[in-house]
């Protein structure tokens, strides 16, 4: 769960750094989804 | 040091990105690949719906997947205009009744020796 | 880049079968950079895909509709 959470923050720093640069908002949800996705991979 | 998140890291993580239980959504997860031709003994493991666990759904939107979905920095692979065009095929067949058009344009091409 | 080597390092021991096994800084970085390209494809397709449905904020319906396609090019 450690590393879980280790791997949702980078991908949520980089998703924030993402949206910010397309001035989008993204969900919780989806930085989470796309997490989760990431770690499967 | 090491790959665990910092005091400061675990506050931002725990403030800005992780789910609550007072979410609506407090956990995502992605459907079990199941291979059906091998019936091993986790198969049996169909999720069931739980309330607050979001299993992120590869059919849902199936109908949306006759045509690409714009890229990136990583266009699309062989595999997926594949998929892509395997999608339309099916949704060109969809409302056929009986008669199956595919089989008719390909039957006249079938020489029996080639499968006897 | 934001993934450190630790933790790409840790990923990849997940899945190894022997804790072992060494894995080059090199080949770390090569991994992070690969994993930044997946997960900067999959926000900026969603972000796409909410504003072709004029959508203010991407919600987790907007990956849900890229996603085969993108599993599918990685």
């Amino acid at each position: 769960q450690r590393l879980k959470a280790a791997v949702h923050y980078t991908v949520g720093c980089l998703c924030e750094e993402v949206a910010s640069d397309k001035e989008v908002q993204l969900s919780k949800q989806t930085i989470a989804a796309i997490s989760e996705v990431t770690f499967r991979q | 040091k090491d790959w665990f998140l910092s005091e400061e890291e675990f506050k931002l993580w725990n403030r800005l990105y992780r789910l609550r239980d007072s979410d609506e959504i407090k956990e995502i997860t992605l459907p079990q690949v199941q291979f059906l031709s091998f019936q091993n003994e986790d198969n049996g493991l169909t999720q069931e719906p739980t309330t607050g666990i979001h299993q992120l759904s590869l059919s849902e939107w199936r109908l949306w997947q006759d045509h690409p979905f714009p890229t990136y920095q990583v266009d699309h692979s062989d595999r997926c205009h594949h998929f892509i065009s395997i999608m339309q095929m099916i949704e060109g067949m969809r409302h056929e009744e009986g008669e199956c058009s595919y089989e008719l344009e390909i039957k006249p091409y079938l020489q029996m020796e080639d499968v006897s | 880049s934001c993934w450190s080597q630790e933790l790409v390092s840790k990923l990849l021991h997940l899945h190894f079968k022997d804790d072992k096994t060494k894995v080059s800084g090199d080949a770390l970085l090569l991994i992070a950079q690969l994993l930044k390209v997946f997960v900067v494809e999959a926000t900026v397709r969603s972000i796409r895909q909410a504003q072709a449905e004029d959508l203010p904020c991407v919600d987790v319906e907007q990956l849900e509709k890229v996603l085969p396609q993108l599993l599918l090019d990685f």
